[in-house]
């Protein structure tokens, strides 16, 4: 574990206490792309698959528990709960996610360490966690006025990434130059995705204005 | 092994 990594974890778990809490505290989720959330569930899901049969640290089991339930509370939420679910941008979010997941199952079936089920599924959500917030973004662009917490959301979720490649580079250099390609370009790509909306996002915050993103 | 320490991570 190095420093980067840790903050890169940290953030993660920050975007999601946000998103829960503004979820929670004001009944809402307005903005939120309900697609983007259940592709992150079927992210952590083909993931953590190995949750029980590998114990790596506490911590790791303990953040991979945290992220499962989360992810899956939030989908419920915007579901299933009587208030929150009228609040669902339903004829906004309309990005075809499918369209998104089964490339990148092709492609983890083409592009993989090894053949076998877990490392398949792994790899599957290494190249789905890379474009699972496209119809988040989409969905920004549509809704005129973004309120605060879903904006600060998407910019920790779009931080923590940026942290796992300093991570990367770092362990880079003090892990005898282990290389690991799969995971780093897929970074660079989920990364590179949110750098228009990392511009307008620090723009309207160094002019105190409200955050838009241009159609 | 390169295995185990790549999937130390989230």
């Amino acid at each position: 574990m190095n420093v980067f990594r840790l903050a890169g974890d940290m953030t993660h778990l920050l975007s999601i206490i946000i998103l829960l809490l503004k979820i929670r505290a004001t009944k809402s989720c307005t903005g939120i792309s309900l697609k983007t959330q259940e592709l992150y569930v079927i992210v952590f899901l083909t993931r953590y698959l190995d949750l029980f049969t590998k114990y790596i640290s506490f911590y790791n089991t303990t953040m991979k528990l945290v992220f499962l339930g989360t992810s899956i509370s939030i989908v419920w939420y915007m579901r299933y709960h009587k208030v929150v679910k009228q609040t669902y941008n339903k004829d906004q979010d309309t990005f075809r996610h499918y369209f998104l997941a089964i490339p990148c199952f092709l492609l983890a079936l083409l592009i993989h360490h090894e053949f076998t089920v877990i490392e398949v599924l792994w790899t599957f959500s290494i190249y789905l966690e890379a474009v699972a917030i496209l119809p988040q973004l989409v969905l920004l662009q549509r809704s005129r006025n973004i309120d605060n917490l879903t904006g600060n959301y998407v910019f920790l979720l779009g931080a923590y990434r940026a942290l796992y490649l300093v991570n990367w580079v770092y362990r880079y250099f003090t892990e005898n130059h282990l290389v690991r390609w799969i995971p780093w370009l897929s970074g660079l790509v989920q990364t590179t995705l949110y750098a228009d909306f990392f511009y307008y996002y620090i723009k309207s915050w160094k002019n105190n204005e409200k955050l838009q993103l241009p159609a | 092994s390169e295995e185990e320490a790549t999937k130390d991570e989230l």
